[in-house]
Parts: C-alpha cells; sequence; structure tokens
C-alpha cells in the first residue's frame, strides 16, 4: 500500500502510556521503538 | 485487510448471517425431530397427558432463542474475563471465538456452558497469555478436562482461523492521528476521557453483530460518532476533506466532497452511521430468559425427563 | 484429497510427511500435529503456525494450503519444499556466486519484511527454516515460535531465536524487543553464505555473548543506552569493534556495500538496526551483480 492514509508525525502525539516507557531503562536497553507501536496502530485504524 | 482470515471468512451481509444461523437451527432441528419420534415410538405407553405434555415442553429452540443465549454467555465471558483479570484482548478474542463457535454448531448440540472455559484458555494460548491448563481450570473453577473437551471442536469451528484485528488498536490509532489532523485544537485531558469511553464502548460492540458486518475502524469511528460527535465531524472534514454546506434546502446538514480521489467520506459516514445503528441494537438477554432457553434444550435433548 | 506418501521427519510436536493433493496431483509437505500427551491441550507451536501463515500470502513464506483434523490429530497441509538452505551452504560441492548469495537474501528479506508489515515476528530464522523450491525460489518456514509485534505493555519472552542467530538483547534477556530481533538473524545469515561455514557458533548461551562480542565488539552506553542496565552485561569481557580492514579480511570476495549492509543488520544496538525497508533499498542491491534469476539458483 504505496498511499497510506496517514502520516505518522511522532512530535503531534501526547501520548502518556507510549511516553512513559520510552522512558523506562529495560525498555530503552531492549530497542523498544514508539514509532512501531504508533505505526501499528495507525496501520490497524486505516487498514 | 482484505487479505485477513477475518476479511475472507468472517464478514457476512446481515441476511447470509441469519441465513448461517437459521440453517444450523435447522439442521439440529431436523435430527430433534427424528430423535423424538424414535423416542416415541419406544415409549408406546405413554398416556395423553404425558404425550401433551411432550408435545408442549420438548420442542428445539428457535434460531432468535439461540441468539439469546449465546449472547448470554458472551456476555459472561466479558464480565468473567475481568474477573480473571485477563487483557482486553484475550476478552475480546475468547468473544470472538465464542460467538463464532456458534455459527456453525447449535446450543442444542453443544451447552454453551461447557464451551465458554474453552474459547477463554484457547484466546488466553492464542493471544500469547499461556497459563497452564491446571492453574486455568482452578481459577474458573472447572476441571482441565471440562477445559479441554471441546478445543478440537472449536478450532475446527473457527476454520483453523485465529487472527482477530479488534477495534481496539483502531481507536489507538485514531486517538493518534486525531491529534495530528485537529493538531492543537484538542484538549489531552478531555482525549483521555474519551478514549476511555470508547474502549468500553468498543467491548459492547463485540457482543453484537456490526462485528460480522464492519471492518475494525469504521466500528471505532462509529463508536467515536456516538461519543462525541462534534470532536467526530471535525475530524472527518480535515481528513476526508468533508465541507459542511449549510446552504442545502431542508436544513439538514449536507457533506459534499471536495476531493473526490480520496475515500469517498459521504459513503464512509453512511457506513459509519449504519453501523452505529447497528450497534446501539443491544441483545441484553435476562438470566430467566437463559434459564428457560436451556431448560427446553434440555426437554428438547430428553424428552423423558418431561 | 490428501495422501501421505513418506515420513520425512519428525519433531517434538509434529510428524512430516510427503504427500499428493489427489485434485490437482500437486506434491505436498503434510505437518501431523501430535495431540496426545500435551497436558496443556493443543501445543502453542501448532497454534502460532495455523495462526499466522493464515494471515500470510506471499512467494516468500511457505503457503498453508489446507488445514483438517483427521484421527484427532491436526493436519497443517503446506506447499512441498525439498530443500533448504542449510543444506546448500554445506554442501561444499554445490558452487555458488554473490549473484547467488545476493538472490537468497533478497528473497529472504522479502519475506521478512511480509511478516514484519503483517506485525508478526518470526523469531526462528536460521538456515534451515529458509526452504528452497524446486522453482528456486526461497521461502519462510517453521512459524512455530512466531507472534504478533508486541502490544506496548506486554512482556515477551527473550528465549527465542536458535543460539548462533539469536540478537544480542535477546542474550541480555530483554522483554521488549521488535522486529530487529530477526534482522540481527538475517545478518548472520549473510555472513554465513559469505563464509560457508556458521559465523557466530557459541558453544552455550554464556559462550554466545562472547563468541559475538570478540568477533564484533563489545557494544557500550556510548553506542547502546541503558545496555548496562541488563544485570548479564556487567560479567562480560570487553572487545574492541573490528576495523573494517578486519572485516574485509573476514569476507574477502564481499563489495563495500555489501560490508556496509551485513554491519547495519549487525549494528548492536537494535534502536539503529536496519530494518527491512532499509536493507531491501540498500546500495548493495543496487549495484552489481544483479541477484540470479531464482530458477538458475543451485
Amino acid at each position: 500500500d504505496l498511499h497510506k492514509r496517514y502520516v505518522l508525525s511522532e512530535a503531534h502525539y501526547e501520548d502518556p502510556f507510549i511516553k512513559s516507557l520510552q522512558t523506562k531503562k529495560e525498555y530503552i536497553a531492549s530497542g523498544f521503538r514508539a514509532d512501531y507501536v504508533y505505526d501499528r496502530m495507525l496501520t490497524e485504524a486505516f487498514m | 485487510y482484505r487479505h485477513s482470515t477475518q476479511y475472507r471468512f468472517w464478514s457476512f451481509t446481515p441476511e447470509r448471517l441469519a441465513q448461517i444461523r437459521s440453517d444450523v437451527n435447522a439442521r439440529v432441528t431436523t435430527k430433534t425431530q427424528l430423535d423424538m419420534k424414535v423416542f416415541l415410538e419406544s415409549h408406546p405407553n405413554l398416556t395423553q397427558d404425558e404425550l401433551a405434555a411432550i408435545k408442549v415442553k420438548a420442542v428445539p429452540v428457535s434460531p432468535h432463542e439461540e441468539l439469546l443465549l449465546v449472547n448470554y454467555f458472551a456476555r459472561m465471558i466479558l464480565s468473567f474475563a475481568g474477573k480473571m483479570n485477563l487483557p482486553t484482548e484475550v476478552a475480546a478474542t475468547a468473544v470472538s471465538f465464542f460467538r463464532k463457535f456458534f455459527l456453525s454448531n447449535s446450543v442444542m448440540e453443544f451447552p454453551p456452558k461447557e464451551v465458554f472455559h474453552t474459547t477463554l484458555f484457547f484466546a488466553c494460548k492464542s493471544e500469547n497469555y499461556f497459563m497452564g491448563v491446571e492453574s486455568f481450570a482452578k481459577k474458573a473453577k472447572t476441571s482441565a478436562d471440562a477445559v479441554l473437551k471441546h478445543e478440537f471442536k472449536l478450532l475446527e469451528s473457527l476454520n483453523f482461523t485465529l487472527m482477530n484485528h479488534h477495534p481496539y488498536k483502531a481507536l489507538h490509532g485514531f486517538f493518534l492521528d486525531i491529534q495530528n489532523v485537529l493538531s492543537g485544537k484538542v484538549d489531552m485531558k478531555y482525549m483521555g476521557q474519551v478514549y476511555t469511553n470508547c474502549k468500553k464502548s468498543i467491548s459492547d460492540a463485540l457482543l453484537t453483530d456490526a462485528i460480522y458486518f464492519y471492518t475494525p475502524p469504521q466500528i471505532t469511528l462509529a463508536i467515536l460518532l456516538t461519543e462525541d460527535e462534534a470532536l467526530m465531524m471535525r475530524y472527518m472534514q480535515l481528513k476526508f476533506n468533508l465541507n459542511v454546506d449549510t446552504s442545502s434546502a431542508n436544513g439538514q446538514k449536507e457533506f459534499k466532497q471536495e476531493d473526490p480521489s480520496a475515500i469517498n467520506a459521504e459513503r464512509l459516514l453512511e457506513i459509519i452511521k449504519s453501523c452505529q445503528a447497528v450497534i446501539e441494537e443491544k441483545i441484553i438477554p435476562a438470566k430467566d430468559d437463559a434459564v428457560k432457553i436451556t431448560a427446553k434444550i434440555h426437554y428438547s435433548q430428553n424428552p423423558i425427563s418431561v | 484429497e490428501y495422501s501421505k506418501e513418506k515420513k520425512v521427519g519428525e519433531g517434538t510436536y509434529a510428524v512430516v510427511y510427503l504427500g499428493t493433493k489427489r485434485s490437482s496431483n500437486r506434491r505436498i509437505a503434510i505437518k501431523e500435529i501430535k495431540t496426545s500427551g500435551f497436558k496443556d491441550g493443543l501445543d502453542m507451536s501448532a497454534i502460532r503456525e495455523v495462526k499466522y501463515l493464515q494471515e500470510m500470502q506471499h512467494v516468500n513464506v511457505i503457503e498453508l494450503v489446507d488445514v483438517f483434523m483427521a484421527q484427532n490429530n491436526l493436519n497443517l497441509v503446506l506447499e512441498f519444499l525439498p530443500a533448504d538452505l542449510e543444506m546448500v551452504i554445506k554442501d561444499t560441492s554445490i558452487l555458488f556466486t554473490q549473484a547467488d548469495i545476493k538472490s537468497w537474501l533478497l528473497m529472504t528479506l522479502r519475506g521478512v519484511h511480509h511478516c514484519h508489515r503483517n506485525f508478526i515476528l518470526h523469531r526462528d530464522l536460521k538456515p534451515n527454516n529458509l526452504l528452497l523450491s524446486p522453482d528456486g525460489q526461497l521461502k519462510i518456514a517453521d512459524f512455530g515460535l512466531a507472534r504478533n509485534m508486541g502490544s506496548p505493555q506486554e512482556f515477551l519472552t527473550s528465549n527465542v531465536v536458535t543460539r548462533w542467530y539469536r540478537a544480542p538483547e535477546l542474550l541480555f534477556g530483554a522483554r521488549h524487543y521488535t522486529g530487529a530481533v530477526d534482522m540481527w538473524s538475517v545478518g548472520v545469515i549473510f555472513a554465513e553464505l559469505m563464509l560457508r561455514i556458521p559465523y557466530l557458533p557459541g558453544k552455550d548461551d554464556i559462550d554466545q555473548i562472547d563468541v559475538t562480542f570478540r568477533a564484533l565488539g563489545t557494544p557500550t552506553d556510548k553506542d547502546w543506552p541503558e545496555i548496562s542496565t541488563f544485570s548479564a552485561y556487567n560479567k562480560i569481557q570487553i572487545y574492541p569493534p573490528p576495523s573494517r580492514e578486519e572485516l574485509r579480511r573476514r569476507f574477502i570476495a564481499a563489495t563495500e556495500n555489501a560490508l556496509d549492509l551485513m554491519s547495519g543488520m549487525l549494528l548492536m544496538n537494535p534502536h539503529k538496526r536496519l530494518d527491512p525497508i532499509q536493507c531491501l533499498t540498500s546500495e548493495y542491491f543496487l549495484e552489481l551483480p544483479e541477484p540470479t534469476v531464482p530458477s538458475e539458483l543451485p
């Protein structure tokens, strides 16, 4: 799907839950990526 | 989504879904009537009263009664999963498995009570929330055998399709995209409350047939429309280039499509509104409905007990 | 509809037969899932195989042709794939070129990309799970360890991926990892295709950490923030990362772009490790030699 119906713009997202995970050491060390989470949720919304 | 098994095997028109349910009921009704015939032939000494009682009480349940009973137990799955502290998606998958099971099996063949725990346990496994059958049985106050008894039948009735796309992730996605599209115009605290309310409404929607008629995003937008029409409309206008043409004759808000190449927003709005209507058609059977129907099933499957 | 003609393999939870789909006379493999003896009902590996393969139709992912019950056993009907990449790598009588390597890597990355864009982690990529069809197509198989990419709050198990192909974050016990663990495995497979011997063959989980860091350097908090929070981190040996020269010596036939791509897949910090799209669009696939056409692969 070349034309996704959304623009992933992390700067606009005020997502307290995800943002809190991004600051946790074990999440950072594991390679946790907030943008992967956002991408998945947006894909489920626009599929 | 069109490649998903949820779309390919588990989306129906309302007519088709009604047909499926009545076919299942008809199959078992025929069998029950045949069994009844055999029973009456093998019990020639029944008195007139007994015969009359059997004729009245030992009758197969109707498709609607089946639907009531299935919905009653599906609702119980959600509350039971809550008590077991199972994640939302696991509970949603259990409801999905349970309701799909009774699209190819009748409550007269498989007592919903027996399938109840199997769908919950299988949903835990399918959603990577694995717990041993013994500890599950203990929490559920049943036996491991009872939990596993219909596992194969369940998997087969699911047509071996286990992946569920529930509207919860779509809700999270729209929660993000609304912030982007309406950036600076939404109060985040308020949005948090909207999100929580919508999540609860999604769980209720899983108990309706909307999940067979619409896609998860459509269900989510329908729930958002119910939750906060103004917010939803503003989002639709900006996102899908809907412009509100208030000059129309009958004063009714008409939506004109500006950029036809994008999603057909008018069409989308129609779908969302029809989805909203289906979600609002909640079937909430009372406990004594369930008790009566269960008794009827018992009599129809065991006329001697009448 | 299906015949089981010959038993070709037996694992912990399944027996594999060769057979034929009668209506089309198509050769197929039937994975018969053992069901007795599993106290928790149907085995998780079987559930995963069915759940994820049903959702994917892609030339570089093994096709699940059908599923059926018979004699209370669950049977997965899969496409027939007679060979795998491990066989090819080990069989030194088979000569293969840089173009062949590029072709196998391209097909592997396309398959992994399809899994990841469906938010599915494979979690057991290794040469003998990359099967080869008679027409040369490479297909990712064995989804018994696969799972959906985690929801944010979930804790995933770190005890996944066969040891030699296991990413450093998994070796340290990470619970919130991403598709980067699959990319690491592909990087190690790429190295093995060029060397024709396993690249990071640890003897056990502890040795695996040592072998990995001896070959690629021990990461520090500077290049991998918070790595020192892993409890196992304090007990490891510190090795310098290899110089570019050293890498060239190890992979003498590799081009600069090949080394860049491999190094990108083997970046220690999972945040920075290349994802499938970055790999597929890398210079390596734009430079000569072109990847061998699958039907001409050995």
